[in-house]
């Protein structure tokens, strides 16, 4: 028990960092997570802290609302890097972010699934995010009716010049 | 591996039958507020295992198309996930609800699992899943509307709890 | 007691009909408060129930996320009615909004604004909001640095041609 | 009446003196992520009179700018709101926080409020707020980042001490 645990942790906090810096592209955040108890570490807690770029450590809690986004998709994804579901599901992650932070995101997916990591299945209401996909899945719901009655179209942008690179505005 | 498409058979907003994808590599959902965009996501969530809890809704009966407006278009409904793996190879998971009838007035819903139209028990669905590396119960790959910003909000105890399900 | 109660409630429960009705553009929308316990109401529970547009009753958690967002301000803008504070602050209620309810949440809150009903201040990443408003106070931080240090900018809109209706975005 | 624009002394992120405004009938707050656009709603929630827990922090010296890593950069943190009435009268109202030195080690921190300079105590600047419309205690016009969903979900006994407290 103790070697499994120790294992799957030593992976994640050797990747946590590398994942933090590339999602806020700055070299000088800081990404880190730590045992309370390092002899039995699956009795007690985990701590992780997030250092934004260029400032200096405080505590989780007083992060905003978009890094605190961000610090958690560092911790998915490198925990994903330990135990890889094939693919991911992620409902309005970007509800939070900024334009250039969005654009972080999705260019960090973007490069993980080329290179065949994972699959990413995003449910977004912003362009600055599907416009980076290779297809997407556009829900419409039937007028009138006494409930809702959802029907999909699904476009695949890689047919288009700029091929979902960001470009896709002009097609939906 | 990955998710090809899914099929749905009256599950909560999508009536009829309907058949949604294919899902490339990366692949977004879009549209207005109340379309559906949400559903599809329980839907995978639903195939893949997930208890009624974390799906919106009270009991399982309530996923049939219709239900939550006590008009519900059929006393079944199911989710069929089309998966690939990296051979090109098909399989097909789908968990259906059927209604159990135990005598007199209450009846109970159950799930009926099956993997390549062969009926399987839960356990066996599950195994079955984690060996593509799908564990539902750690949860590291789905992330519901407005929950991101508790993952990174964890207590420390929560996190061990975490890392104990993955290792 | 039991007056001043009926009278908080009979306001709102007649106002909040046609607040979601003109939040959500359409007619057949619903949405009504009932007491639980009508000889001594404060004693008991409130209900809100909300009808979106065509479709029938159903209980409010099986609302989207974007529909209890449009729920939540109808309530927010009927009890404002009856106990006017004289401004709002409100901070990103456009996460989980499409640009559609965004423009007609942002319709709603300029036409009280210019009928002087009250003053808003509100928090937003997306132009499709902060393009509505009078006048922007752009947030920037000093760069380096061991803590946040924050600055801000204010911008007049209403001294360009289209006057900040919707048309901003070239002169963020 | 209206607020016309908020004077900030060494409030979180804002550090020195900083006078920010004019505010209009219909002003946005906007810039990037953490940049510090929840601080000047928290500036607004506090010269109100909120409760540090709605501040997002733990206690009234969190407030001072440099605090949460360590570094206070004064003793003391200040935010004036400048209110215009419909007759064009303009009032201040301020909250400061002062170091309450009790003998030995510990120090408490309290607030100082001030109606056009003149200092007030807790319950008269909570009347003269009353006044015009501000009822903190109901906080019927501040929706705090993430907050605005749970207004609607709220359970019917929440609902009712809502409508107790606007009555
Ligand atoms: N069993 C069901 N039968 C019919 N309609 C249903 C059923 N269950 C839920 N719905 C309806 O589906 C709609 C919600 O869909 P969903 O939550 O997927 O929206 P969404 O596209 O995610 O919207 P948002 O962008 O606001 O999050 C609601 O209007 C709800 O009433
Ligand atoms: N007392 C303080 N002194 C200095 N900096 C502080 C203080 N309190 C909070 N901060 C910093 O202010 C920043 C948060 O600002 P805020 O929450 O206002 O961001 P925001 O602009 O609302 O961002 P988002 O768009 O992500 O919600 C954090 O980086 C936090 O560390
Ligand atoms: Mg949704
Ligand atoms: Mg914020």
């Amino acid at each position: 028990r103790y070697d499994e645990f120790t294992r799957a942790f030593d992976h994640v906090s050797s990747v946590i960092d590398n994942v933090y810096k590339k999602l806020c592209n700055n070299t000088s955040a800081q990404a880190f997570l730590g045992v309370d108890n390092s002899e039995e570490p699956y009795l007690d807690g985990i701590s992780y802290n997030c250092i934004a770029p260029s400032k200096r450590y405080r505590p989780m809690d007083n992060l905003s609302g978009g890094e605190k986004t961000l610090a958690a998709l560092a911790l998915l994804f490198s925990i994903h890097s330990f135990q890889p579901a094939p693919f991911f599901v992620l409902d309005e992650i970007d509800a939070a972010l900024d334009n250039t932070n969005i654009g972080r995101v999705a260019n960090h997916i973007t490069e993980e699934t080329n290179s065949n990591r994972f699959q990413c299945i995003v449910i977004s209401l912003k362009e600055e995010l599907y416009g980076h996909c290779e297809s997407v899945i556009g829900i419409y719901s039937e007028p009138g009716g006494e409930c809702t009655i959802s029907h999909t179209v699904t476009l695949d942008l890689t047919q288009f010049p700029t091929g979902g690179r960001g470009q896709s505005s002009s097609f939906i | 591996g990955r998710l090809e498409r899914l099929e749905l058979d009256n599950f909560k907003s999508y009536k009829g039958h309907q058949i949604i994808g294919p899902f490339m590599k990366f692949t977004a959902i879009i549209g207005p507020n109340g379309a559906g965009k949400s559903n599809l996501m329980d839907a995978i969530s639903f195939v893949l295992g997930e208890q009624t809890r974390n799906l919106r809704v009270r009991s399982l009966k309530e996923l049939i198309h219709g239900a939550p407006i006590g008009k519900p278009v059929s006393s079944t409904a199911r989710v069929v996930a089309v998966y690939v793996d990296s051979n090109g190879e098909e399989t097909s998971y789908s968990r259906t609800i059927v209604e159990h009838k135990t005598g007199g007035e209450k009846s109970d819903w159950k799930s009926v699992y099956r993997i390549n139209d062969k009926t399987k028990s839960a356990s066996e669905y599950m195994n079955a899943l984690e060996e593509i590396g799908i564990y539902i119960k750690a949860r590291n790959f789905l992330v519901f509307q407005g929950a991101v910003e508790s993952i990174a909000m964890k207590t420390p105890k929560e996190r061990t709890q975490l890392f104990e399900e993955i290792s």
